[in-house]
């Protein structure tokens, strides 16, 4: 399907670590 | 978190004794989620560049120019910012213009977005997002609309569309408003 992401979980993701 | 279309920023720095293309630099290309805010937290702030620079986010194999065969035929939604709103707004509605193109918050239609640009300018900054074809009306209406609403822009604010053929012979004109 189509990846469509609105602006809260995108938001949430902001200062989340990268994963290693 | 994979992202529907892998996209591309570019960084413009105006230097008058070069060429327009060669001022333009691929910076880097993101496709997840993650990558995204990766790029975003090791950039400085729209609002931090020098006047006469731009950031534009193109989905990749678009160049971020009129001349490119994807933008051509289009035309841009265009957000004019007063000189104050640098420190105020600036930022935000940039961050929220990358979300809307990212998200594919337009649906359907989101297919026809080519990409986002921010000009930054003395006389006042700029964001815009650009659309390939200015004659699909539906498609065009339905970003704008989109678009403001996500801005959080007021019902009163009214911002227009101008086909880059228009803008390329400075007959600008709004040829839709919203």
């Amino acid at each position: 399907g189509k990846k469509q992401y609105d602006r809260e979980f995108l938001l949430d993701f902001q200062f989340m670590p990268a994963c290693i | 978190h994979q992202l529907q279309n892998r996209w591309a920023l570019w960084f413009f720095k105006n230097d008058s004794s070069r060429a327009w293309q060669d001022n333009l630099h691929l910076v880097t290309k993101v496709d997840t989620v993650e990558d995204f805010w990766a790029m975003y937290s090791h950039i400085q702030l729209a609002s931090k560049l020098s006047s006469g620079c731009d950031y534009a986010l193109f989905k990749d194999g678009i160049r971020p120019m009129w001349e490119d065969s994807r933008n051509k035929w289009g035309g841009r939604w265009l957000v004019s910012l007063a000189k104050h709103q640098r420190h105020s707004k600036l930022d935000r509605l940039w961050l929220e213009t990358l979300l809307c193109l990212i998200g594919e918050s337009f649906e359907d239609h989101s297919r026809e977005v080519c990409g986002a640009v921010v000009n930054i300018r003395t006389k006042g900054d700029k964001i815009s997002v650009w659309t390939q074809e200015a004659e699909n009306q539906a498609s065009v209406l339905h970003i704008g609309r989109v678009y403001k609403e996500h801005l959080g822009l007021s019902t009163k604010a009214i911002i227009g569309y101008q086909a880059h053929a228009d803008t390329a012979t400075k007959s600008i004109r709004n040829k839709f408003v919203v």
